[in-house]
């Protein structure tokens, strides 16, 4: 464990908190994309597997079962909370998600490290993790400026990558043969995804203004 | 091998 890694996944924990906190006590979800929700909640499952049967430490398990829990509890909730489903906003988050499971999961049949049942289907949580966040991306150009909580959602979300990125480059140079192509790229991917919406974001900060 | 050490990362 580095500082970068252990940053990216407070990171990533924060971002998942604001959107709990977010749609727990003010019973909205307005501005957020089930579609995207769906997608990390198959990410977290794909990715998580070996929760049982690969030990790596209590930190390690832990956090697998606080992002499983909350992705499909948010999911839930988007679902089937009646006060929080009636500000989902179905008629703007229309991205086709499916079209992007399939090619993820060809792509992870077709480069892997290993051809096991396990690694084909963390090596498609990785690709689709990187993709995943499109549906959001999308949704928040049609709403056009969305709340404070969402804006720090999707930073916080985008951000917890780029830190993961800084860990790699730190393990590259401080673990003999820490080479992960898959990881790196798709991780790469993922956080330039986030560029314009960082952009914007920062000029807001500079400005002021909400997230237009 | 990669069970080592990738699969240490959340």
């Amino acid at each position: 464990m580095n500082i970068f890694r252990l940053a990216g996944d407070m990171t990533h924990l924060a971002s998942v908190l604001v959107l709990l906190l977010k749609i727990h006590t003010i019973k909205s979800c307005a501005g957020v994309s089930l579609r995207t929700q769906e997608l990390y909640a198959i990410v977290f499952a794909t990715r998580y597997l070996d929760i049982f049967t690969s030990f790596v430490s209590v930190y390690n398990t832990f956090m697998k079962l606080v992002f499983l829990g909350s992705s499909f509890s948010i999911v839930w909730y988007m679902r089937y909370h009646k006060a929080v489903h009636r500000t989902y906003d179905r008629e703007q988050d229309t991205f086709r998600h499916w079209f992007l499971v399939l090619p993820c999961l060809v792509l992870a049949l077709l480069i892997h490290e290993k051809f096991t049942f396990l690694e084909v289907l963390w090596t498609f949580s990785l690709y689709l993790e990187a993709v995943a966040i499109l549906p959001q991306l999308v949704l928040l150009q049609r709403t056009r400026n969305i709340d404070n909580l969402t804006g720090q959602y999707i930073f916080l979300l985008g951000g917890y990558r780029g830190l993961y990125i800084l860990n790699w480059i730190y393990r590259y140079f401080t673990e003999p043969h820490f080479v992960h192509w898959i990881t790196w790229i798709a991780g790469l991917v993922q956080t330039l995804l986030y560029a314009d919406f960082f952009y914007y974001y920062f000029l807001r900060f500079i400005g002021g203004r909400g997230v237009e | 091998s990669s069970l080592s050490n990738s699969k240490d990362e959340l």
